[in-house]
């Protein structure tokens, strides 16, 4: 994880807090 | 087919297309998906770059994850043991904690990490570190043909020569297209087989026409 690049950080910050989201309305 | 690195402009080589707004790329990649009769599990747009050496190389410029709301989570497949679940979960758990600038704690797992990471959400976590190059990989052949690849059906991903659509086969993807743009590639996929639509190849060149 500490290689993953700073350009990458906002989709993977975006898919995290949709994924929370999902788990909340599931 | 894939290169292992991201690639960083080069000074000598030629200027590459300026870069766009990461939130109107992001806003594109839900209008494509959430606008489309067809049921699409992700879409991810490839940006096109140059690396140390001036070749041109698509790397992660941004991705939409929709998910199999039909299926339901509960009920999403996973083809994963146990040990593999244990790893996304780790995995996940890590990212976590490198996005919120904290160590990985119990309160992590309670909300994010705990439940199933599906077989569709790792191919597309993985996908984020993945690179091609031209010719290489499904969406470098799209870029390089400037012509739109469209593989559906279990079948022809499976027995496809592009290691990208065999593993998007074995974490369940059913169709995998690509469609270059001026800038890039968009690449949908689906755990279902959806057949060609020139109506998509239209939305994508009008959502991702970016000198427009």
């Amino acid at each position: 994880p500490s290689a993953v690049p700073q350009a990458r950080k906002a989709s993977l910050a975006r898919f995290l807090e949709k994924r929370k989201e999902r788990m909340m309305n599931a | 087919s894939s290169a292992s690195t991201s690639a960083a402009p080069a000074s000598s080589a030629p200027a590459p297309a300026p870069p766009f707004n990461q939130e109107t790329l992001q806003q594109r990649l839900q209008a494509l998906i959430e606008g489309a009769r067809e049921s699409w599990t992700y879409a991810i747009f490839w940006q096109s770059s140059y690396d140390y050496s001036g070749a041109s190389v698509l790397g992660w410029g941004d991705g939409y994850y929709k998910g199999d709301e039909e299926k339901g989570r509960g009920k999403s497949k996973t083809t994963s043991s146990a040990a593999e679940q244990e790893h996304r979960k780790k995995v996940l758990r890590e990212l976590n904690s490198l996005i919120s600038g904290s160590a990985p704690s119990a309160d992590d797992s309670v909300d994010a990490v705990d439940e199933e990471v599906t077989d569709t959400e790792w191919f597309f976590l993985v996908s984020m570190t993945q690179s091609f190059v031209n010719g290489g990989g499904l969406p470098g052949q799209a870029f390089f043909n400037s012509s739109p690849v469209w593989v559906a059906g279990a079948d022809s991903l499976g027995s496809s020569t592009c290691e990208r659509a065999r593993q998007g086969q074995i974490f369940g993807l059913q169709t995998i297209v690509c469609i270059p743009s001026e800038n890039g590639v968009v690449e949908l996929g689906s755990t279902e087989v959806i057949f060609e639509s020139s109506d998509l190849m239209n939305k994508v060149r009008v959502l991702f026409n970016f000198s427009n």
